[in-house]
């Protein structure tokens, strides 16, 4: 399997997967790769999940949605705290207001969201892994097996790649 | 004006000491020069969809990698390919199971999502699409490798041991 996430310079994001399946597959069996929610989403209110492991796991616990979903509500959280932090004057008028433009999930949040949905894959026994970039630029792994063909570029600093 | 490209070519149990140096570095330099063509166009302003793309048909070429060229073999001895496409933008989508003759997935999977008013096309009914939107079609055997064919009998010689990856109780679903 292969796959790919980016966001682009106007901040929209994108994802892609593609494989063969699984060696010696039969009676039509498919895995996560080609559905929406479980091997790939994207959403510019959240981020973009590419997936590649053991496939019917990644559909039982949807894992690109549920990656999405939960970086969109962290988000969501952050902003409406951040807003709460804001002093306000006798009238009750906030001193400035805090765009949600301005506002994005740190590198850190998102490996800790991208790590708690795969963990709960390996509950059912999964295994395999997951790429995700988000509007505000930040790229990530996420994998419980021994290996992971990956890499990763940005405009913020150089290219690398890795096996394991 | 930031831009991120992260790709992945596969996890699983790859280990040390059944990879040589050799495959080690072709697979390092193939996944170097994919991240490089899709940075390209994004350095250059282009969307995160043509990036995406335009990386993935590169590692579906390379046989290094279980997609396109270089995909596993099914039970039955041929190759059936799996791709899907999401733009955040939009969330349009689009997604193929099962093609057996499309040299890019990917590419179909993208067209699915412009050229067709539904998200998942199946088997023979994807194939027939692809044709229709002239896409550039190969025979199955085009995809073969040498390596997974060996994966295949290997497979099928445990079946034949009894050990059967479909035993009952080893339940994925």
């Amino acid at each position: 399997t292969v796959g790919a996430v980016a966001v682009d310079t106007n901040g929209n994001v994108a994802a892609a997967t593609s494989t063969g399946g699984m060696t010696g597959k039969r009676w039509g069996r498919i895995g996560d790769s080609p559905v929406i929610g479980a091997g790939t989403y994207a959403d510019n209110r959240g981020c973009a999940v590419s997936a590649t492991g053991s496939g019917e796991y990644f559909i039982r616990v949807g894992v690109a949605h549920e990656i999405c979903a939960q970086i969109r509500f962290r988000f969501q959280q952050n902003l409406a705290a951040a807003r709460a932090s804001v002093p306000v004057d006798e009238e009750g008028v906030p001193e400035y207001y805090v765009h949600a433009s301005e506002f994005g999930l740190e590198a850190n949040e998102v490996q800790e969201i991208a790590d708690s949905v795969i963990a709960e894959m390996a509950e059912l026994g999964g295994t395999g892994g997951v790429i995700v970039t988000t509007p505000w630029g930040t790229g990530t792994y996420s994998f419980n097996t021994p290996g992971m063909y990956r890499g990763m570029a940005s405009s913020e600093g150089g290219a690398s790649v890795a096996i394991y | 004006g930031r831009w991120t490209l992260v790709i992945h070519g596969g996890a699983g149990t790859i280990e040390r000491d059944r990879i040589t140096a050799e495959q080690d570095a072709a697979i390092r330099a193939a996944l170097s020069h994919a991240l490089e063509t899709g940075s390209a166009i994004l350095r250059g302003g282009g969307t995160s969809m043509d990036a995406i793309e335009a990386t993935i048909r590169e590692l579906e070429d390379d046989p290094n990698f279980n997609a396109g060229r270089g995909a596993v073999f099914t039970y039955d001895g041929t190759i059936e390919h799996d791709a899907s496409i999401m733009d955040g933008t939009t969330r349009a989508a689009g997604a193929v199971t099962g093609t057996s003759h499309t040299r890019h997935p990917v590419t179909l999977a993208r067209r699915v999502m412009t050229e067709s008013p539904h998200v998942f096309l199946r088997g023979s009914g994807a194939d027939e699409f692809s044709l229709a939107q002239r896409l550039e079609q190969v025979e199955n055997s085009w995809f073969e490798t040498d390596r997974r064919r060996r994966q295949l009998e290997e497979f099928l010689a445990g079946e034949t041991a009894g050990l059967s990856a479909y035993d009952v109780d080893l339940k994925y679903g």
